[in-house]
Protein backbone atom coordinates (compact mmCIF):
# COMPACT_ATOMS: atom_id res chain seq x y z
CA UNK A 1 0.00 0.00 0.00
CA UNK A 2 1.29 3.80 -0.38
CA UNK A 3 -0.94 5.92 1.47
CA UNK A 4 0.11 10.17 1.47
CA UNK A 5 -1.57 12.69 3.45
CA UNK A 6 -0.74 16.37 1.79
CA UNK A 7 -1.23 19.34 2.53
CA UNK A 8 -1.26 22.52 -0.35
CA UNK A 9 -0.13 26.13 -0.20
CA UNK A 10 -3.46 27.41 1.17
CA UNK A 11 -3.77 25.29 3.96
CA UNK A 12 -6.32 22.26 2.09
CA UNK A 13 -5.78 18.76 3.19
CA UNK A 14 -5.85 15.77 0.84
CA UNK A 15 -5.74 12.43 1.19
CA UNK A 16 -4.48 9.34 -1.16
CA UNK A 17 -4.09 5.94 -1.38
CA UNK A 18 -3.48 2.98 -3.16
CA UNK A 19 -4.35 -0.76 -1.66
CA UNK A 20 -2.23 -2.93 -2.42
CA UNK A 21 -3.33 -6.42 -1.49
CA UNK A 22 -2.88 -9.91 -2.15
CA UNK A 23 0.66 -11.19 -2.15
CA UNK A 24 1.70 -14.77 -2.06
CA UNK A 25 -1.37 -15.55 -2.48
CA UNK A 26 -1.35 -17.21 -5.62
CA UNK A 27 0.14 -15.69 -8.93
CA UNK A 28 -1.81 -16.40 -12.16
CA UNK A 29 0.65 -16.97 -14.82
CA UNK A 30 -1.09 -16.48 -17.75
CA UNK A 31 -2.39 -13.17 -17.11
CA UNK A 32 0.63 -12.40 -14.94
CA UNK A 33 -0.86 -11.10 -11.97
CA UNK A 34 -2.17 -12.18 -8.33
CA UNK A 35 -5.03 -14.18 -8.12
CA UNK A 36 -6.55 -12.99 -5.03
CA UNK A 37 -6.15 -9.24 -5.96
CA UNK A 38 -7.92 -9.75 -9.39
CA UNK A 39 -10.80 -11.42 -7.81
CA UNK A 40 -10.81 -8.44 -4.69
CA UNK A 41 -11.56 -6.30 -7.64
CA UNK A 42 -15.27 -6.51 -8.16
CA UNK A 43 -15.67 -6.33 -4.55
CA UNK A 44 -14.45 -2.91 -4.65
CA UNK A 45 -17.37 -0.47 -3.44
CA UNK A 46 -18.02 2.89 -1.67
CA UNK A 47 -20.24 3.31 1.21
CA UNK A 48 -21.95 5.78 2.41
CA UNK A 49 -22.42 5.23 6.11
CA UNK A 50 -25.75 6.97 7.41
CA UNK A 51 -27.41 7.98 11.22
CA UNK A 52 -30.29 10.07 11.12
CA UNK A 53 -30.64 10.65 7.69
CA UNK A 54 -27.25 12.06 7.14
CA UNK A 55 -23.85 11.13 6.31
CA UNK A 56 -21.72 9.82 9.28
CA UNK A 57 -18.60 9.51 6.88
CA UNK A 58 -17.84 7.66 4.14
CA UNK A 59 -15.37 4.75 3.12
CA UNK A 60 -14.16 2.82 0.04
CA UNK A 61 -14.40 -0.98 1.41
CA UNK A 62 -14.93 -4.64 0.11
CA UNK A 63 -18.09 -6.05 0.15
CA UNK A 64 -18.90 -8.23 2.94
CA UNK A 65 -16.44 -7.11 5.04
CA UNK A 66 -17.51 -5.15 7.68
CA UNK A 67 -14.08 -3.25 9.24
CA UNK A 68 -12.88 -0.05 6.94
CA UNK A 69 -9.19 0.71 5.48
CA UNK A 70 -9.88 3.99 3.70
CA UNK A 71 -12.63 6.49 5.25
CA UNK A 72 -13.49 10.06 5.83
CA UNK A 73 -15.50 11.56 8.30
CA UNK A 74 -16.70 14.76 6.33
CA UNK A 75 -15.32 17.85 7.52
CA UNK A 76 -13.07 16.58 10.36
CA UNK A 77 -10.48 13.61 8.83
CA UNK A 78 -9.58 11.07 6.77
CA UNK A 79 -7.60 7.91 7.29
CA UNK A 80 -6.42 4.97 5.99
CA UNK A 81 -4.25 2.04 7.34
CA UNK A 82 -1.27 0.49 5.65
CA UNK A 83 0.19 -2.94 6.71
CA UNK A 84 3.02 -3.63 9.21
CA UNK A 85 4.85 -6.64 8.97
CA UNK A 86 6.29 -7.70 12.29
CA UNK A 87 7.99 -11.03 13.87
CA UNK A 88 5.05 -9.96 16.93
CA UNK A 89 1.90 -10.07 14.42
CA UNK A 90 -1.40 -10.86 14.20
CA UNK A 91 -0.91 -14.64 15.37
CA UNK A 92 0.00 -13.82 18.72
CA UNK A 93 -2.75 -11.42 19.04
CA UNK A 94 -5.40 -14.11 17.43
CA UNK A 95 -4.13 -16.87 19.82
CA UNK A 96 -4.54 -14.56 22.65
CA UNK A 97 -7.94 -13.96 21.74
CA UNK A 98 -8.62 -17.26 21.11
CA UNK A 99 -7.39 -17.93 24.77
CA UNK A 100 -9.61 -15.47 26.12
CA UNK A 101 -7.38 -12.67 26.17
CA UNK A 102 -9.25 -10.02 24.69
CA UNK A 103 -8.11 -6.56 25.02
CA UNK A 104 -7.25 -6.02 21.81
CA UNK A 105 -8.99 -4.48 18.89
CA UNK A 106 -8.94 -5.93 15.37
CA UNK A 107 -8.02 -3.39 12.91
CA UNK A 108 -10.53 -2.77 10.59
CA UNK A 109 -12.48 -2.91 13.64
CA UNK A 110 -11.13 -0.17 15.24
CA UNK A 111 -10.54 2.09 11.78
CA UNK A 112 -14.69 1.96 11.66
CA UNK A 113 -14.99 2.66 15.31
CA UNK A 114 -12.74 5.40 15.40
CA UNK A 115 -14.67 7.29 11.74
CA UNK A 116 -17.97 6.30 13.83
CA UNK A 117 -17.29 8.05 17.36
CA UNK A 118 -14.53 10.36 16.99
CA UNK A 119 -15.32 14.45 16.21
CA UNK A 120 -11.70 15.89 15.85
CA UNK A 121 -8.12 14.69 14.24
CA UNK A 122 -7.33 15.09 17.69
CA UNK A 123 -9.46 12.65 19.36
CA UNK A 124 -8.85 9.57 16.40
CA UNK A 125 -5.57 10.30 16.95
CA UNK A 126 -5.82 9.23 20.72
CA UNK A 127 -7.75 6.68 19.91
CA UNK A 128 -5.25 5.16 17.36
CA UNK A 129 -2.23 5.85 19.09
CA UNK A 130 -3.86 4.24 22.37
CA UNK A 131 -5.75 1.53 21.45
CA UNK A 132 -4.08 -2.12 22.05
CA UNK A 133 -4.12 -4.02 18.62
CA UNK A 134 -4.40 -7.81 17.86
CA UNK A 135 -1.65 -6.77 14.63
CA UNK A 136 0.89 -4.32 14.21
CA UNK A 137 -0.34 -1.36 11.33
CA UNK A 138 0.36 1.87 10.37
CA UNK A 139 -2.24 4.42 10.28
CA UNK A 140 -2.17 7.31 8.48
CA UNK A 141 -4.44 10.50 9.88
CA UNK A 142 -5.29 13.66 7.88
CA UNK A 143 -7.19 16.70 9.80
CA UNK A 144 -9.13 19.73 8.92
CA UNK A 145 -6.65 22.37 9.97
CA UNK A 146 -3.09 23.19 8.61
CA UNK A 147 -0.39 21.08 9.69
CA UNK A 148 -2.99 17.70 10.74
CA UNK A 149 -1.74 15.17 9.37
CA UNK A 150 0.52 12.23 10.68
CA UNK A 151 1.72 8.74 10.47
CA UNK A 152 1.60 6.40 13.34
CA UNK A 153 3.68 3.41 13.23
CA UNK A 154 1.88 0.75 15.96
CA UNK A 155 3.27 -2.77 17.32
CA UNK A 156 -0.20 -4.15 18.96
CA UNK A 157 0.77 -3.26 22.18
CA UNK A 158 1.53 0.74 22.00
CA UNK A 159 2.74 3.72 19.75
CA UNK A 160 6.20 3.12 18.50
CA UNK A 161 6.30 6.59 16.74
CA UNK A 162 3.92 9.42 15.47
CA UNK A 163 5.83 11.18 12.00
CA UNK A 164 3.70 14.58 11.62
CA UNK A 165 3.54 17.55 8.90
CA UNK A 166 5.72 19.94 10.07
CA UNK A 167 5.63 23.05 7.21
CA UNK A 168 8.50 25.14 9.01
CA UNK A 169 10.63 22.17 8.47
CA UNK A 170 9.22 21.83 4.88
CA UNK A 171 7.22 18.86 5.53
CA UNK A 172 4.25 19.02 3.23
CA UNK A 173 2.87 15.89 3.25
CA UNK A 174 3.36 12.34 5.05
CA UNK A 175 3.88 9.24 2.79
CA UNK A 176 3.85 5.67 4.32
CA UNK A 177 4.34 2.63 1.88
CA UNK A 178 4.94 -0.33 4.20
CA UNK A 179 8.21 -0.34 6.31
CA UNK A 180 9.00 2.07 9.50
CA UNK A 181 9.50 6.14 7.99
CA UNK A 182 13.73 5.97 9.49
CA UNK A 183 14.75 3.04 8.01
CA UNK A 184 15.25 1.67 4.58
CA UNK A 185 12.45 0.00 2.60
CA UNK A 186 13.54 -3.17 1.32
CA UNK A 187 15.46 -2.64 -1.67
CA UNK A 188 13.48 -5.24 -3.85
CA UNK A 189 10.34 -2.95 -3.03
CA UNK A 190 10.91 0.40 -2.85
CA UNK A 191 8.05 2.53 -3.65
CA UNK A 192 8.38 4.90 -1.01
CA UNK A 193 11.52 6.97 -2.97
CA UNK A 194 9.32 6.99 -6.95
CA UNK A 195 6.56 7.70 -4.59
CA UNK A 196 8.59 10.76 -2.80
CA UNK A 197 10.06 11.72 -6.06
CA UNK A 198 6.73 12.66 -7.49
CA UNK A 199 5.29 14.23 -4.86
CA UNK A 200 8.71 16.41 -4.84
CA UNK A 201 8.23 16.96 -8.60
CA UNK A 202 4.63 17.34 -8.29
CA UNK A 203 5.54 20.15 -5.59
CA UNK A 204 2.98 21.87 -2.91
CA UNK A 205 1.80 24.71 -4.87
CA UNK A 206 0.55 22.22 -7.70
CA UNK A 207 -0.77 19.24 -5.17
CA UNK A 208 -4.46 18.64 -5.65
CA UNK A 209 -6.21 15.05 -5.85
CA UNK A 210 -5.72 14.98 -9.46
CA UNK A 211 -1.71 15.35 -8.96
CA UNK A 212 -1.65 12.68 -6.33
CA UNK A 213 -3.66 10.23 -8.26
CA UNK A 214 -0.40 11.08 -11.14
CA UNK A 215 2.16 10.17 -8.35
CA UNK A 216 -0.16 6.74 -7.57
CA UNK A 217 -0.22 5.95 -10.92
CA UNK A 218 3.28 5.55 -11.65
CA UNK A 219 5.11 2.15 -11.34
CA UNK A 220 6.52 1.18 -8.88
CA UNK A 221 3.73 2.71 -6.96
CA UNK A 222 1.55 1.31 -8.96
CA UNK A 223 1.88 -2.17 -9.17
CA UNK A 224 0.26 -5.45 -9.56
CA UNK A 225 -0.81 -5.59 -5.94
CA UNK A 226 -3.15 -2.11 -6.22
CA UNK A 227 -6.45 -3.15 -6.31
CA UNK A 228 -8.28 0.05 -5.79
CA UNK A 229 -6.63 4.20 -5.65
CA UNK A 230 -8.76 6.50 -3.32
CA UNK A 231 -8.88 10.42 -3.63
CA UNK A 232 -10.05 12.07 -0.32
CA UNK A 233 -10.40 15.84 0.49
CA UNK A 234 -11.78 16.25 4.12
CA UNK A 235 -13.21 19.61 2.88
CA UNK A 236 -16.70 18.46 2.08
CA UNK A 237 -15.67 14.79 2.99
CA UNK A 238 -14.97 14.05 -1.17
CA UNK A 239 -14.16 10.85 -1.75
CA UNK A 240 -13.38 8.74 -4.99
CA UNK A 241 -11.80 5.50 -5.87
CA UNK A 242 -11.21 3.33 -8.84
CA UNK A 243 -10.06 -0.02 -9.31
CA UNK A 244 -6.65 -0.31 -11.44
CA UNK A 245 -4.75 -2.57 -13.19
CA UNK A 246 -1.21 -2.44 -14.25
CA UNK A 247 0.38 -3.13 -17.47
CA UNK A 248 2.95 -5.04 -18.40
CA UNK A 249 5.71 -4.72 -17.82
CA UNK A 250 5.10 -4.37 -14.05
CA UNK A 251 6.36 -4.87 -11.04
CA UNK A 252 4.53 -7.86 -9.13
CA UNK A 253 4.56 -5.77 -5.89
CA UNK B 1 14.81 2.90 -20.78
CA UNK B 2 14.55 2.15 -16.87
CA UNK B 3 10.72 1.42 -16.69
CA UNK B 4 12.13 -1.75 -18.78
CA UNK B 5 14.28 -3.39 -16.13
CA UNK B 6 13.05 -4.23 -12.52
CA UNK B 7 11.52 -2.40 -11.13
CA UNK B 8 9.91 -1.04 -13.74
CA UNK B 9 10.53 2.49 -12.60
CA UNK B 10 8.83 5.15 -14.76
CA UNK B 11 9.32 8.82 -14.65
CA UNK B 12 6.26 10.24 -13.30
CA UNK B 13 3.18 10.12 -14.64
CA UNK B 14 1.11 13.86 -15.14
CA UNK B 15 -2.53 14.27 -16.83
CA UNK B 16 -3.50 10.75 -15.87
CA UNK B 17 -6.58 12.33 -14.24
CA UNK B 18 -9.58 11.75 -14.90
CA UNK B 19 -8.78 8.01 -15.16
CA UNK B 20 -8.88 6.44 -18.28
CA UNK B 21 -7.02 3.83 -20.14
CA UNK B 22 -4.83 0.52 -19.13
CA UNK B 23 -4.22 1.43 -15.97
CA UNK B 24 -7.58 1.99 -15.27
CA UNK B 25 -10.78 -0.42 -14.60
CA UNK B 26 -13.75 1.20 -12.99
CA UNK B 27 -14.93 3.72 -11.46
CA UNK B 28 -16.71 2.12 -7.85
CA UNK B 29 -20.17 2.24 -7.37
CA UNK B 30 -21.82 3.55 -4.20
CA UNK B 31 -24.14 1.77 -1.42
CA UNK B 32 -25.72 3.34 1.76
CA UNK B 33 -25.28 1.77 4.90
CA UNK B 34 -27.80 2.70 7.34
CA UNK B 35 -26.47 2.35 11.33
CA UNK B 36 -30.20 3.14 12.65
CA UNK B 37 -31.57 -0.12 11.15
CA UNK B 38 -30.62 -3.43 13.01
CA UNK B 39 -26.99 -4.63 12.33
CA UNK B 40 -29.00 -8.07 10.91
CA UNK B 41 -30.13 -5.86 8.14
CA UNK B 42 -27.58 -3.34 7.29
CA UNK B 43 -25.90 -4.95 4.62
CA UNK B 44 -28.58 -6.86 2.99
CA UNK B 45 -28.78 -5.15 0.05
CA UNK B 46 -25.39 -5.17 -0.54
CA UNK B 47 -24.77 -8.43 0.07
CA UNK B 48 -27.68 -9.48 -2.31
CA UNK B 49 -26.00 -7.58 -5.20
CA UNK B 50 -22.27 -8.57 -4.41
CA UNK B 51 -23.65 -12.55 -4.16
CA UNK B 52 -21.50 -14.09 -6.71
CA UNK B 53 -18.32 -11.81 -6.52
CA UNK B 54 -18.20 -12.51 -3.06
CA UNK B 55 -18.47 -16.19 -3.58
CA UNK B 56 -15.60 -16.46 -5.98
CA UNK B 57 -13.24 -14.37 -3.66
CA UNK B 58 -14.19 -16.82 -0.86
CA UNK B 59 -13.70 -19.71 -3.41
CA UNK B 60 -10.22 -18.15 -4.16
CA UNK B 61 -9.58 -18.09 -0.59
CA UNK B 62 -10.64 -21.52 0.26
CA UNK B 63 -8.57 -22.89 -2.89
CA UNK B 64 -5.28 -21.47 -1.64
CA UNK B 65 -5.96 -22.70 2.03
CA UNK B 66 -6.18 -26.42 0.39
CA UNK B 67 -3.07 -25.60 -1.72
CA UNK B 68 -1.39 -25.01 1.60
CA UNK B 69 -3.02 -27.72 3.24
CA UNK B 70 -4.18 -30.23 0.74
CA UNK B 71 -5.73 -32.75 3.02
CA UNK B 72 -8.17 -30.14 3.42
CA UNK B 73 -7.91 -29.80 7.98
CA UNK B 74 -7.38 -26.45 7.38
CA UNK B 75 -10.49 -25.17 5.93
CA UNK B 76 -11.95 -27.99 8.21
CA UNK B 77 -10.62 -26.03 10.99
CA UNK B 78 -11.97 -22.68 9.81
CA UNK B 79 -15.57 -23.92 9.65
CA UNK B 80 -15.33 -25.65 12.75
CA UNK B 81 -13.76 -22.91 14.98
CA UNK B 82 -14.00 -19.84 13.58
CA UNK B 83 -18.07 -19.50 14.07
CA UNK B 84 -17.58 -19.90 17.55
CA UNK B 85 -15.01 -16.88 17.43
CA UNK B 86 -18.22 -14.79 15.74
CA UNK B 87 -19.99 -14.20 18.97
CA UNK B 88 -16.47 -13.46 21.30
CA UNK B 89 -16.30 -10.18 18.23
CA UNK B 90 -17.08 -6.49 19.66
CA UNK B 91 -20.76 -5.33 18.71
CA UNK B 92 -22.26 -4.67 16.51
CA UNK B 93 -19.51 -6.96 13.82
CA UNK B 94 -20.51 -10.16 15.18
CA UNK B 95 -24.01 -9.89 14.22
CA UNK B 96 -23.28 -8.15 11.18
CA UNK B 97 -20.83 -11.08 9.89
CA UNK B 98 -23.52 -13.43 10.63
CA UNK B 99 -26.11 -11.38 9.10
CA UNK B 100 -23.49 -11.31 5.96
CA UNK B 101 -22.44 -15.14 5.76
CA UNK B 102 -26.84 -15.92 6.08
CA UNK B 103 -27.43 -14.02 3.05
CA UNK B 104 -24.60 -14.95 0.63
CA UNK B 105 -25.16 -18.63 1.33
CA UNK B 106 -21.64 -19.02 2.89
CA UNK B 107 -20.21 -20.69 5.84
CA UNK B 108 -19.83 -18.69 8.67
CA UNK B 109 -16.47 -19.78 9.28
CA UNK B 110 -15.28 -18.78 6.27
CA UNK B 111 -16.93 -15.21 6.41
CA UNK B 112 -15.03 -14.72 9.74
CA UNK B 113 -12.01 -15.47 8.57
CA UNK B 114 -12.41 -12.90 5.53
CA UNK B 115 -13.28 -10.55 7.98
CA UNK B 116 -10.36 -10.74 10.13
CA UNK B 117 -7.48 -11.79 7.44
CA UNK B 118 -5.70 -8.88 8.18
CA UNK B 119 -4.37 -9.79 11.36
CA UNK B 120 -4.37 -13.23 9.64
CA UNK B 121 -2.27 -11.84 6.65
CA UNK B 122 0.18 -9.91 8.85
CA UNK B 123 1.17 -13.42 9.83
Amino acid sequence: CTSVVAEDDEGNLFHARNLDFGIFMGWDVKNKSWIISEKLKPLVINLNFKRNNQTLFKSTNFAGYVGLLTGVKPNLFTLTMNERFNLDGGFVGILEWIFGKRDGMWMGFLMRSVLENANSYKEAQTLLVQTKLLAPAYFILGGNQTGQGCIITRSRLHSIDVLELDLKLGRWYVLETNYDHWNEPLFLDDRRTSAMKCMNQTTQTNITPKTMYDVLSTKPVLNKLTVYTTLMQVSGGKLESFIRDCPNPCMPW
Amino acid sequence: STQFIPPYTEECRTEMYPPAGPTFRSAVSWYTVDLDSPPSDRWTALITDKKNDLLVVIKAIRDFANALVPSGRLVELVDISLPLMVETLPKPYGEEIKAIAAVAGLPLGEVVLYNIFYEVFTV
